[in-house]
C-alpha cells in the first residue's frame, strides 16, 4: 500500500 | 524505480551541473534567469523538508541533498560571485504573480492540511512554473548560448521523462498522485516550445535566436 503523504519521488 | 524515474531524475541531475559548470568555467551567469534559480531554490527547499522526518532510501536522501545543495550553489554564484555579469535589466519577470497564486493554490488544493504536506504541494506548483521568468528573459534578448540551451534541455526533459513514470507507476503498481500529475503535465507543457526551438536548430548546429 502506498502512503500518499510519503513522497518518494525527487 | 523503473527506467523513467532514474533516466528522469539524471537528467534533472545533468541539466543543474550543466547550468553550475557554464558559469563555473566561463565566470559568467549572463543570459541565466537568478529569478528562476532562487525559485528553484525555494522549491527544493520546501520539498525537501522531509529529510528531517522520513527516510526513504541512500539514493532518495543523496540526491535531495545534492539538488539542494547545487540549487544554492548557483543562487551563490549569480548572485554573490559573479554578481557583475548578472543581466538583472533583462530579468524582469514579477515573480510574485508566480509565487502568490501558487501559494493560495497550494493551500486550497492539497492532499492534506497540514504544514509540511502544504509547503510540498507549494513547490509541486512552484517547480511547474518555476522557469517561466528564464523563458521570458529569453524571449526578452530574443537568444540564448547553445549551453544555456542544454540546460533547459534537460531539465524538460527530466519533467518529461517523470511522466512516462507515472504511467508505469500507473499500470504496474496502481499508483497515482493527482498533484504531482497535473502540475507534472503543466511544466511539460511550458517546455514543448522551446523544445520545438531545441530540435530545429540547436541540434542543427544553429544558435537559438528568435525571430525579432
Amino acid at each position: 500500500e502506498y502512503n500518499i503523504y510519503q513522497h518518494d519521488e525527487l | 524505480m523503473n527506467i523513467f524515474r532514474l533516466t528522469g531524475d539524471l537528467s534533472h541531475l545533468a541539466a543543474i551541473i550543466i547550468l553550475l559548470l557554464k558559469i563555473w568555467k566561463s565566470r559568467s551567469c549572463a543570459g541565466i534567469s537568478g529569478k528562476s534559480q532562487i525559485l528553484f531554490a525555494l522549491v527544493f527547499t520546501t520539498r525537501y523538508l522531509d529529510l528531517f522526518t522520513s527516510f526513504i532510501s541512500l539514493y532518495n536522501t543523496c540526491m535531495k541533498l545534492i539538488y539542494i545543495g547545487c540549487a544554492y550553489a548557483t543562487v551563490y554564484l549569480i548572485y554573490a560571485k559573479f554578481r557583475a555579469t548578472y543581466d538583472g535589466n533583462h530579468d524582469s519577470f514579477r515573480v510574485e504573480f508566480l509565487v502568490v497564486p501558487v501559494g493560495g493554490l497550494s493551500v486550497l488544493i492539497n492532499h492534506d492540511f497540514s504544514p509540511l504536506e502544504i509547503l510540498w504541494t507549494f513547490s509541486i506548483y512552484l517547480e511547474s512554473v518555476a522557469i517561466l521568468p528564464q523563458l521570458f528573459m529569453i524571449s526578452k534578448t530574443g537568444e540564448a548560448e547553445t549551453i544555456t540551451t542544454h540546460y533547459l534541455f534537460c531539465l524538460g526533459l527530466y519533467r518529461a521523462l517523470y511522466l512516462f513514470n507515472w504511467i508505469w507507476r500507473f499500470y504496474f503498481e496502481g499508483f497515482f498522485d493527482m498533484i504531482a500529475i497535473v502540475a507534472g503535465v503543466v511544466q511539460t507543457v511550458l517546455y514543448c516550445d522551446f523544445f520545438y526551438l531545441y530540435v530545429t536548430k540547436v541540434l542543427k548546429g544553429k544558435k537559438l535566436s528568435l525571430p525579432a
